[in-house]
């Protein structure tokens, strides 16, 4: 749980620093920046509602500002603003958004308007990177720390499995079904940046995915 | 059914 956290806390760090020390965001999808800072706005409702811990909250609170960072730095930056591939980052987001928002009042825990929100969030979350990989198999030679922004992000779902199994495995009525699934399905859509990633890193060599 | 599981990861 603590490396999932950390990877995803250093898959935005890695964003921010590249954005930051290089003033470009090519090869950064808004579309995925804007759909995270939805799940982070959505599953965060009660982040002043219910307390849990001091960690917690903070990452909540990081989660949040970081995402809308990213947004701001895309969006009215006047240097960076410019370099965003707007053309080529076209992926339809409804697509993503009505689905989920669909499953999520359907299938969910209990009816109550935060449960359908907070489902919400699990299910967008699962698909918000597509728009992203989309991008990069459209962009020829990707830079280092894009890729390696979308590995550490892909690896922190990856890392919540394992910490799902032993919390299966060590508490008792530990069960959560619609988060595991979408977890599942999450980290299955990475595998095959996974698998260019690695490879380009065992010949070091830049990213390209096949188109 | 069974109870929710408490929403204490990110």
């Amino acid at each position: 749980r603590e490396a999932g956290d950390m990877t995803h806390l250093f898959s935005i760090i890695v964003l921010l620093l590249k954005i930051n020390a290089t003033k470009s965001c090519s090869g950064v999808s808004l579309k995925t920046q804007e759909l995270y800072l939805l799940v982070f706005v959505t599953r965060y409702l009660d982040l002043f509602q219910s307390y849990i811990s001091l960690y917690n909250s903070c990452m909540k609170f990081i989660f949040i500002v970081s995402s809308g960072c990213i947004i701001g730095y895309m969006r009215k930056h006047k240097v960076v603003s410019q370099t965003y591939d707007a053309e080529q980052d076209t992926f339809r987001v409804a697509f993503l958004v009505w689905p989920s928002f669909l499953l999520a009042a359907v299938i969910n825990q209990k009816l109550s308007v935060m449960e359908i929100l907070w489902t919400f969030s699990i299910y967008l979350e699962s698909v918000a990177i597509l728009p992203q990989l989309v991008l990069l198999q459209r962009t020829k030679n990707v830079d280092n720390l894009t890729s390696n922004y979308v590995f550490l992000l892909g690896s922190y779902r990856g890392l919540y499995l394992l910490n799902w199994i032993y919390r299966c495995l060590t508490e008792e009525g530990y069960r959560q079904w619609i988060v595991w699934i979408s977890g599942l399905l999450q980290t299955a859509i990475y595998c095959d940046f996974f698998y260019y990633y690695l490879k380009s890193w065992r010949k070091n060599e830049r990213l390209s995915l096949p188109s | 059914t069974a109870p929710a599981t408490p929403k204490d990861e990110l």
